[in-house]
């Protein structure tokens, strides 16, 4: 997360980090239900090299290359409250696209489910599109400014941009930014998210219910924190229907 | 001399007709025709001499036990009859008939010219003899008639009188009425009846004559024509008949004969009686507590049977088996087939577990018998429970522990999402 601050224990108990069998977290991911981890579908596969761009079963992580590490504020230190769950299943979206990161969505189904308290919650799917103008926390153990990774977990409260605005800025490197897609981030750049935090949740408050919802997860962006460069993320609203064909869920 | 006729039909005329007929001649004529049939005889021309009842000359019309008529002269008199236009006509299918003039013919008398033909007899319209008239249905045709009977009765080999089929009427009920056939209407003649109560060993019949009692009888022989008979065992009652009903019968017996004779004439209405079975008494049954006997009855008896349930909320427990319902009967020998079973209270057993949540007793005895409560909750404030209920389950009766809102089904406790314990300063500007 570059320009963000640490974020407070326990205010974000649904990331999930996403680690190698040596801890070490490579993405983020969202709790939603009791035993379902929301995260980017390009977390779950191997870098594609440029010649032959589909993606192959075998280039897809199986359950037993990673972990889930829920209740984590330390991102290499263990904590007091993690829990560590191994993965039972992983379903990608079926149109996700690994070139253009359209519908860059997955669901990993635990094998067993957390406990849940104080520093480990689901988060709500989002029950209608989001509204104009809305302010969003993203969180992630990702890069900060000059490559550095963090102790702990970071975030930053970003402003959502207008989908053609995002559009337009993306035109000139050739980059579609599609409907599944939501961008956040100032004009001048700044705060953003970068690499480490995909798959991480986008939250924002409903306020009549005091309750978080899941916007987006982290997913794709033209270098981190640029002018000009906003963050895109996989819109969850979009393809809720699928995350609750798949999981069952509701809220 | 004598001439046989057989024709249905024919001419007879005196000796020389047309021309005067003999003295001293007398010819017979003897007409048969089929069974079921008369004969008519009428004459075309009658000249015979006259005389006072006519001694001289005469024809005599006669059938085997009846002279029908003797003419002669030529005008009927105070004391000589012609035919004249008249018919004679045979009561059954013989007919003779007799000309005779005696020794003198003077005033050449031409004698006389006649016809006979054969008549069908209505036999349903002139039969008076009831002995050999047709029961019910009576139906002429030329030569003859047949009987015929009413619907669900059988003509009877005498072709005459109507008989029911009645030799396999069976009783297993406990109770029952039998009656002669079509009573109250007068029973059919020529039919042997037969009525079996039969019932299980242990059963005791008693019969009750009721009504009318009307049975053809004799005023000196003990029912000879019609009577009734009853037999159970080696033990038998009757034969009865006449217009007064024997007094109650108790056979003491599980198997009763009844046997109803009638021969082939009479009018009588019959008779109708109602029997009952009962056996022996069982004892007098207390119900269980929180139980109830159905039916309720002062008395039982062989046979009877009955129903033991409990209350809302209690189950009949036998042999440690529980049962909504037990059912005991009453034996031949006047024993039950079975104690009364007790009533146990409906016990839901302890509830089941609740993934992510926890049930409690109001109660401190945490009783899980019938209308006991517990309450299902969810692990606050991680989970909510997913549909709008108490989570208050109550023992039903029938030992399930049942939700208003759920019914059986037990609450989910689903994660409750986005409200962290913790929430940031308020950072926002």
């Amino acid at each position: 997360i570059i320009n963000g601050r640490p974020a407070q224990r326990g205010t974000t108990p649904w990331i999930a980090m996403l680690s190698h069998p040596n801890r070490l977290p490579f993405c983020g991911g969202s709790l939603v239900g009791s035993n379902w981890v929301v995260t980017a579908a390009h977390c779950l596969h191997q870098s594609l090299d440029s010649e032959d761009s589909s993606l192959h079963d075998s280039d897809l992580l199986s359950p037993s290359d990673f972990q889930i590490i829920m209740g984590k504020h330390w991102r290499v230190r263990s904590d007091e409250n993690e829990q560590q769950l191994s993965v039972k299943h992983i379903f990608l979206h079926p149109q996700y696209d690994p070139n253009t990161f359209e519908n860059d969505l997955a669901l990993v189904e635990l094998a067993e489910s957390p406990v849940l308290n104080d520093f480990v919650m689901p988060i709500c799917l989002p029950e209608g599109p989001l509204h104009e103008g809305a302010v969003v926390i993203v969180s992630g153990w990702g890069k900060q400014f000059f490559q550095r990774f963090p102790e702990t977990l970071m975030e930053i409260e970003i402003p959502i941009v207008d989908h053609d605005i995002c559009q337009k800025a993306y035109a000139p490197l050739k980059k579609k930014v599609t409907r599944d897609m939501i961008c956040a981030g100032e004009k001048e750049g700044g705060k953003d998210a970068c690499s480490g935090d995909s798959g991480g949740p986008m939250v924002t408050l409903d306020i009549e219910k005091g309750q978080w919802y899941l916007v987006g997860t982290v997913s794709w962006g033209e270098d981190c924190g640029k002018k000009d460069r906003y963050g895109v993320y996989s819109y969850i609203y979009h393809n809720k229907d699928w995350i609750v064909r798949v999981t069952g869920m509701r809220n | 001399h004598a001439v046989e006729l057989n024709d249905m039909f024919g001419q007879i005329q005196s000796p020389g007709y047309p021309d005067s007929y003999p003295s001293d001649s007398e010819v017979t004529w003897n007409i048969t025709v089929p069974e079921g049939f008369r004969i008519k005889l009428y004459f075309m021309h009658f000249n015979l001499e006259s005389s006072y009842l006519c001694e001289y000359d005469y024809v005599k019309v006669e059938t085997e036990y009846q002279v029908l008529a003797t003419f002669c002269g030529q005008e009927t008199t105070d004391t000589e009859q012609t035919p004249g236009q008249e018919v004679v006509l045979s009561p059954g299918s013989f007919m003779s008939i007799t000309f005779r003039s005696d020794f003198s013919n003077e005033e050449r008398f031409t004698g006389f010219d006649a016809h006979y033909m054969a008549v069908d007899v209505d036999e349903c319209t002139e039969r008076e003899d009831e002995e050999l008239s047709c029961d019910h249905y009576c139906h002429n045709y030329i030569g003859g008639y047949y009987c015929s009977c009413r619907f669900g009765y059988i003509l009877h080999t005498d072709n005459r009188t109507c008989r029911v089929e009645c030799s396999d009427n069976l009783f297993t009920q406990r109770t029952g009425v039998i009656t002669s056939p079509d009573f109250p209407n007068p029973y059919p003649k020529s039919s042997e009846c037969f009525y079996t109560i039969q019932l299980e060993e242990g059963f005791m019949v008693s019969l009750q004559f009721e009504d009318v009692f009307d049975i053809e009888d004799h005023p000196e022989v003990t029912c000879p024509y019609d009577y009734i008979k009853i037999k159970a065992g080696p033990k038998v009652w009757g034969p009865f008949c006449g217009e007064k009903a024997p007094e109650q019968i108790n056979t003491q017996s599980h198997s009763v004969q009844i046997m109803f004779h009638s021969d082939n004439s009479g009018e009588n209405q019959g008779w109708r009686l109602s029997y009952r079975a009962t056996g022996n008494e069982c004892p007098e049954l207390q119900p269980p507590i929180h139980g109830k006997i159905e039916p309720s009855q002062a008395k039982y008896s062989f046979k009877d049977q009955v129903l033991i349930s409990c209350d809302t909320g209690y189950k009949v427990l036998k042999d440690d088996v529980e049962m909504d319902t037990f059912q005991i009967e009453c034996l031949k020998d006047g024993t039950w087939s079975n104690k009364i079973p007790t009533c146990k209270i409906a016990d839901c057993g302890a509830p089941a577990e609740l993934e992510h949540g926890l049930v409690t007793f109001p109660t401190r005895n945490k009783l899980t018998t019938y209308k006991s409560e517990i309450r299902y909750s969810c692990q606050q404030p991680y989970y909510k429970m997913l549909h709008n209920t108490t989570g208050v389950y109550t023992c039903s009766a029938q030992g399930v522990w049942m939700n208003e809102v759920l019914g059986r089904s037990r609450p989910t406790c689903l994660p409750v999402c986005g409200i962290p314990k913790f929430s940031r300063k308020l950072i926002a500007r």
